[in-house]
């Protein structure tokens, strides 16, 4: 079970990474998450995102925010590229 | 909504569009069907008008391709980024791409063809995404059955294009602001322990872990339930909610419906055939009884013997004074009815027959 989890999370924070770099121009130069998510643009680009989705503004990618970002949706980005 | 940035926009109103390939999902026919109907809704609230050619460079090109593809944005293969649409403009511009590694249809099942192709075209109209749920444009799939343009979709494409040259302009349905101070209900009934609240093809959910309200399409939970419902009570011992709507009723158990409904309130609960609607409707735990609002009148129903008491309808006026003598949605919640007419909310004491205070509406969503 721990194994699975945090597999899962490894694969969460993938996911998050790539939803905010295509629909939130969420720029990264191959960065390991990890360090990225404590920084400024991986949170503002979460807030950005849960406040256009009208979702708890937190800037963590907490259950509901994942819940969203894996709905399947329209390929355009959110802001403009 | 939202406009693309920089206001691309065609300069032409009457624009052409080229189908380049087909899916194997659908019959050629059903996707020529579904893309001329997405066109459709745009035209109808527009003065833009769209026709169809077989070959050669068309303003809009549509294609079903998949993952790489020779553009900008690679698809992902089944279930993520379903298509994406380019903004007005020569070459690529207002092309529409599907992806061809989901499943296309012409149904509920995922994917429906004509809802993605309808949004899809707004972008190549010159929309971006609205974070209003109820907008086509809203990013995320979801499809009820009905593919409409909501007042936000007809809003944008209006400011890009200005208003429809039909004579009858058309509206389309609003999404509820919670916060609205002009807010009322359909009706309102507790749901495994949340407050719900129904309006049109909406549902406002409050609880007290989460004090943010939830607003999405009832279909969520419940696709079989009409939109637009007009009474809803909870028995809580039977964990079962039933909905009404005109003379018909259907019930639930957490998300699942209750095989059997729609049932007739004649039948059911033995209303005369003169009661065409039930306005409002409550179940009293202590007593077992439930309450149904009509017009100004209510009647009560026996859970236990599953018959309407003898002396009814009573008038509201008479037994729960102070409420009005008309009611849009009630539930209860520790003891008290909480009674809903317009934008006023009354709660309501039934031991002592007393209002005890008058609220707003809308004044569970911590506004």
């Amino acid at each position: 079970l721990p194994a699975a989890t945090s597999r899962m999370q490894e694969d969460d924070e993938k996911m998050v990474q790539k939803y905010l770099e295509s629909y939130y121009n969420l720029r990264t130069d191959g960065e390991q998450i990890e360090r990225k998510r404590k920084s400024g643009p991986m949170v503002e680009k979460l807030k950005q995102m849960q406040e256009f989705f009208g979702l708890k503004v937190t800037g963590k990618p907490d259950a509901e925010t994942l819940n969203m970002m894996k709905q399947a949706r329209c390929g355009v980005p959110d802001v403009v590229r | 909504y939202a406009l693309t940035e920089g206001n691309p926009r065609w300069e032409h109103t009457h624009l052409t569009y080229r189908i380049e390939n087909y899916t194997p999902d659908l019959p050629r026919e059903d996707v020529n069907n579904a893309i001329q109907k997405a066109f459709q809704l745009w035209s109808a609230v527009s003065p833009l008008t769209f026709s169809q050619v077989s070959e050669g460079q068309a303003d809009i090109m549509l294609s079903f391709v998949r993952r790489n593809h020779h553009d900008n944005s690679d698809f992902d293969g089944p279930e993520g980024q379903l298509a994406h649409a380019f903004q007005p403009g020569p070459l690529i511009g207002g092309d529409v791409h599907f992806d061809e590694d989901e499943t296309w249809t012409r149904d509920f099942r995922n994917y429906n063809l004509y809802r993605v192709a309808a949004h899809e075209l707004g972008h190549s109209l010159g929309l971006s995404h609205s974070n209003d749920i109820g907008a086509l444009m809203y990013p995320h799939y979801f499809h009820s059955g009905d593919v409409l343009l909501s007042q936000d979709d007809i809003n944008g494409i209006q400011t890009i294009y200005g208003p429809s040259t039909n004579p009858t302009k058309p509206k389309g349905p609003q999404t509820p602001q919670v916060c609205d101070s002009k807010l009322t209900f359909d009706a309102i009934t507790m749901v495994r322990g949340d407050v719900m609240f129904f309006k049109d093809r909406f549902y406002m959910r409050v609880n007290s872990h989460y004090p943010e309200p939830e607003l999405n399409f009832i279909a969520i939970f419940w696709p079989n339930l009409p939109s637009s419902l007009q009474a809803a009570y909870d028995i809580v011992d039977k964990d079962e909610v039933r909905f009404f709507k005109g003379d018909k009723y259907w019930a639930v158990q957490g998300q699942e419906m209750l095989p059997g409904y729609p049932k007739d309130i004649y039948r059911s609960f033995g209303f005369p055939r003169s009661v065409k609607r039930i306005d409002a409707a409550v179940f009293e735990e202590d007593t077992g009884k439930t309450y149904f609002f009509v017009a100004n009148k209510y009647w009560r129903y026996d859970e236990d013997k599953q018959s309407m008491d003898a002396g009814y309808p009573k008038l509201i006026a008479a037994n729960f004074p102070g409420i009005g003598s008309k009611v849009d949605a009630v539930f209860q919640k520790d003891g008290f009815f909480y009674f809903f007419h317009g934008t006023r909310q009354y709660k309501f004491d039934p031991k002592t027959k007393r209002v005890l205070t008058l609220e707003k509406s809308n004044s569970w969503f911590n506004c």
